[in-house]
């Protein structure tokens, strides 16, 4: 039912191939998992992918068409998305109009919102896991560190999410934290579609605070109750939080909501930050211009 | 619910969960009868051993392997339980250990090599992780005899890993009988319940309502079985009169949980004995040789 | 969204295995909801 035709990315737990579904002639990815790298059998990532796929189901979520076994391998049957934010990012002969970036905000939320509400956290959002189908579509990806949200009395480790798209509660090494992390990440990552470079790089875990806190501001008990009983806390040199006027300055071409969009996303305190519905409801959704359809998007 | 894959994959009525069960056995039977057929062919067979052979070494019936699953399905929880394991983590290996046999006939596969293996997946799959060699120490099992069977596991679950258990309705009731009956709970009584419920509903699970009803209805049934006054005014109350906007039937509701509640007071023990001679008889006509 | 067969009312739970988590310093650091808690719950129970 499956060809495998070309290799195109190879991960520490699976190679991707891309082919055809013979039924349909459509173009599939095959995402081909190990099995003799893990010593502990089959790899928790691969656990995790095939465990959430098969109960996620929306536009904006990668879609798990079939899986099998094969010559002792665990094959995933992967819609085709030849592309990625990543890519469009750095692609410098692609201009961003406004609505494009409205467009794939607007998919992006949909999907995690739909990742949310059946109470699943990603835990991995970057540009390189927002794909682009064909026709336009943004679809979330890469499951590998997903997991349900946990009974109230688990912990959480908190050596999720790629450095750059770590939220504040995971750089002071949370354990108790909510979906808010994924919206974190998304609020990065709008950053870094209106700057087309990455918004908070830092070099490793201690600089990622420093220069998260350096440009946000340093989170204090006021705003953010209980943040200095944080054991990392007391190294922290302080910042003042950015003024409008600085904040506007780093975004000139963005408009008053989207900049009211980034800050509720942006927001330090979890429990103050935007959820889902909240982001998918702003102003910013519905004032001109109108996000572009994806269709007509390159 | 009915997105999930424990719905799409692993929901039955009784009729079809029984035909799926006739399937299985009557597959593993075609093969069992194709081996001993090579094998008679094999061998020259004096009458006596030929006649032993016919008599002794004959698959197992369906209602055989029942018992014999379901006997081993009561060691999974044991030995979870023996563990230390989270309770809903020994429910994924009970279910896990349950549906592995509705694909698989013990005579494919000895219940015994994947009573590990279930739970080893279920922790995995759980989020609570044990390297392969601590479970292996712990379990008093080896590292090969706990993956040997994993991937086939895995497929044989349809790849359906995340589980929907009613403990967690049972926390959700717990919360909104609160909400709907007011003060006329008494609190230190629903304590008492829940803890007794959720011991029920862990042994509920080694029978096979979870194919045909959904986690809610389960936790309603045995919530029934705790406290039948108290559940029945808290359903009156919450799917009749004006606010009834969840356009639940009561009396459907209420025949559904029923029938439930039936099923869970009749499980199906097996006594040691029983499963002993079902496991020989399943040795034999596997090693006929040895018979 | 799906119409829920409930309403979250925290004020009519009694449920300290929960609510006492709420004066917890690493989880009201952590951003620990108890609504979130009782959402999910409550949502596995109207399955």
């Amino acid at each position: 039912e499956y060809s495998k035709e070309k290799k195109v990315g190879e991960g520490t737990y699976a190679v991707v191939y891309v082919g055809t579904q013979r039924s349909t002639n459509r173009q599939i990815a095959i995402k081909e998992i190990k099995t003799s790298e893990f010593k502990d059998g089959l790899d928790m990532s691969a656990i995790r992918e095939v465990k959430y796929l098969q109960e996620l189901n929306h536009p904006n979520v990668i879609s798990l068409i079939d899986i099998f076994m094969a010559y002792d391998n665990l094959n995933l049957v992967l819609e085709f998305l030849p592309s990625d934010l990543e890519v469009i990012i750095k692609d410098r002969n692609i201009l961003f109009t406004p609505g494009d970036i409205k467009a794939w905000m607007l998919m992006t939320l949909r999907g995690i919102h739909h990742i949310h509400r059946n109470f699943v956290l990603h835990r991995d959002l970057k540009p390189n896991n927002l794909l682009l189908s064909p026709d336009g579509m943004i679809k979330i990806a890469d499951f590998g560190l997903a997991r349900i949200m946990p009974g109230p009395r688990e912990t959480l480790t908190s050596n999720v999410v790629t450095r750059w798209y770590r939220a504040p509660e995971l750089l002071f090494g949370a354990q108790h934290y909510t979906y808010a992390i994924d919206i974190w990440s998304i609020g990065i990552i709008f950053a870094e579609l209106m700057l087309r470079i990455p918004y908070l790089p830092g070099q490793d875990d201690v600089s990622q605070m420093e220069v998260t806190f350096r440009a946000l501001g340093t989170p204090t008990d006021k705003d953010w109750p209980e943040v200095s009983s944080f054991p990392s806390y007391n190294k922290l040199q302080i910042y003042p939080p950015p003024s409008k006027d600085e904040f506007r300055k780093r975004f000139i071409a963005a408009p008053e909501s989207a900049l009211d969009l980034m800050n509720g996303m942006l927001t330090m305190n979890p429990h103050k930050r935007w959820d889902s519905s909240q982001c998918l409801q702003s102003v910013y959704f519905t004032e001109l211009p109108p996000p572009s359809n994806p269709e007509d998007m390159k | 619910y009915r997105h999930s894959s424990q719905y799409r994959f692993w929901s039955f009525t009784k009729d079809n969960l029984k035909q799926k069960r006739l399937e299985t056995n009557s597959r593993a039977t075609q093969k069992i009868e194709e081996d001993m057929k090579k094998f008679i062919g094999s061998q020259t067979l004096t009458n006596d051993e030929l006649n032993i052979t016919s008599t002794k070494a004959i698959p197992l019936t369906m209602e055989e392997e029942l018992k014999l699953v379901n006997f081993y399905t009561q060691k999974v929880k044991v030995i979870s339980q023996h563990l230390n394991l989270p309770t809903e983590v020994t429910a994924t290996a009970i279910v896990f250990f349950k549906k592995f046999f509705i694909e698989n006939s013990v005579m494919e596969f000895d219940p015994k090599e994947l009573v590990h293996t279930t739970i080893f997946l279920a922790c995995k799959s759980e989020n609570y992780f044990i390297s392969v060699d601590s479970f292996a120490r712990k379990a008093k099992s080896s590292r090969e005899a706990i993956l040997k069977y994993e991937f086939t596991l895995l497929e044989s679950l349809k790849f359906s890993l995340l589980l929907h258990h009613p403990y967690k309705p049972l926390h959700g009731f717990f919360l909104d009988i609160q909400n709907v009956l007011h003060d006329k709970v008494d609190l230190n009584h629903m304590g008492r319940i829940y803890d007794a419920c959720r011991k029920r509903i862990t042994e509920s699970l080694l029978t096979d309502i979870i194919y045909h009803f959904t986690p809610p209805q389960i936790t309603l049934a045995i919530l029934l079985i705790e406290d039948e006054q108290l559940i029945t005014k808290y359903l009156e109350i919450k799917f009749t009169g004006d606010e009834n906007s969840h356009n639940i039937q009561l009396d459907k509701l209420l025949a559904i949980i029923n029938s439930c509640k039936e099923m869970i007071l009749s499980p199906d023990v097996v006594p040691t004995q029983d499963a002993k001679v079902i496991a020989a008889k399943n040795y034999y006509v596997q090693h006929p040789m040895v018979l | 969204e799906p119409k829920k067969r409930f309403t979250v009312d925290e004020t009519m739970y009694n449920d300290p295995f929960i609510q006492d988590l709420q004066s917890k310093k690493e989880y009201i650091a952590s951003g620990f909801r108890t609504d979130y808690v009782f959402d999910r719950i409550l949502t596995e129970a109207f399955l």
